[in-house]
């Protein structure tokens, strides 16, 4: 996606070989254009999965999510990392573990949005080492509903997530494939 | 909003007389396309403001926010409420206080994206006691923009937010607006 991979030489910062920074777009500033053709591209790329709901989790997902859902016109369910007034009936929770902060967490969902043979598609800002893909993936399994497919905007393909998932037999299409962060350096497959 | 007002009253469910549970379709599983409408209305109830920016909360604020970004192609930001791994520099940061929690909270944004003089549009899915929307208020106040107008998708009107902000002379705009949870009852102005 030529937009997407324009965006992040010209506006992304290489924070180190493993963090690419890419706030003034994605993760705190949000280009709601980028983000509509993000949509569509999922779209495109997930034809004839007959998709009947879409699995993100807050924050930097939610965007990406719902320009994916007007264009399907398929509910969004965001997963929630954090206790919610309202998020306490029939919950359904899948633990994260976080590498960089060394902890578990947990992820819920609620049972009443997500159901058995429910087609799921998950989407999520980034795929690095999968942990949080797994866990939205164990969410919609636990509620016997099928993943249908993973969409990525950006994928740190030097990072294991992928392989991870693509051994579990999962379809991933990431938006753009981020070969290394080596020398403040973005390079692309 | 007609279709608002039908979906809380077919989906909503009052917790208490105090909340209303509306995670069908705006807190926890999201409906794209009304919050396409949601985005239109704004834009229509805010034409002439010359809107530069808009600015929201993580989590449940994003989805509206980034419609009504759509509809006048301008830049979304979202305040966090936690720590990120990128949103480290050049930080604006407000204290937020919930009644709830008996607590108060940093609510924080990037001087980076959000400029003296810009046309700041603030979102929100619920307008309560308005501790979160005068968090905002004073993160772009800090940035020396002007606050040009509020926009939430539902007020509940009993609380005390709508007069705290309207006594500070802020243009609000509630797509519903709520008289009372009472009796386990909806009743809208
Ligand atoms: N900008 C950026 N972010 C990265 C990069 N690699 C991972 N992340 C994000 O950082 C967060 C790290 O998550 P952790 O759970 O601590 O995981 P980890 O240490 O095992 O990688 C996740 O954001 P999150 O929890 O989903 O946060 P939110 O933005 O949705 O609130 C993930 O999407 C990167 O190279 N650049
Ligand atoms: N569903 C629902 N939510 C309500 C209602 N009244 C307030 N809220 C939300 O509850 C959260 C309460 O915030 P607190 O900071 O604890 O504030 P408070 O006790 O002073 O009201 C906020 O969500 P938030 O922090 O913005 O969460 P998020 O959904 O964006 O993650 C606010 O939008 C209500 O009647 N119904």
């Amino acid at each position: 996606m030529n937009l997407l991979l324009e965006k992040i030489k010209n506006e992304g910062r290489v924070l180190s070989e493993n963090v690419l920074k890419v706030d003034s777009f994605i993760n705190h500033q949000i280009d709601p254009k980028l983000m509509y053709e993000v949509g569509i591209e999922f779209a495109r790329r997930f034809k004839n999965k007959q998709i009947t709901k879409i699995l993100t989790i807050e924050s930097s997902g939610i965007a990406p999510a719902v320009f994916l859902g007007l264009e399907l016109d398929v509910p969004v369910i965001f997963a929630r990392k954090r206790k919610s007034i309202t998020l306490n009936d029939n919950l359904l929770v899948s633990k994260v573990h976080s590498f960089t902060k060394q902890e578990t967490n947990d992820v819920t969902i609620s049972k009443d949005y997500i159901f058995e043979n429910d087609n799921v598609l998950i989407v999520d800002d980034f795929l690095a080492n999968g942990q949080a893909a797994l866990g939205l993936i164990n969410l919609a399994e636990q509620a016997n509903a099928n993943v249908v497919g993973i969409g990525i905007i950006i994928e740190k393909s030097f990072q294991e997530g992928r392989s991870l998932l693509l051994e579990k037999g999962y379809h991933i299409e990431s938006l753009a494939r981020i070969k290394s962060l080596a020398n403040g350096q973005v390079s692309f497959y």
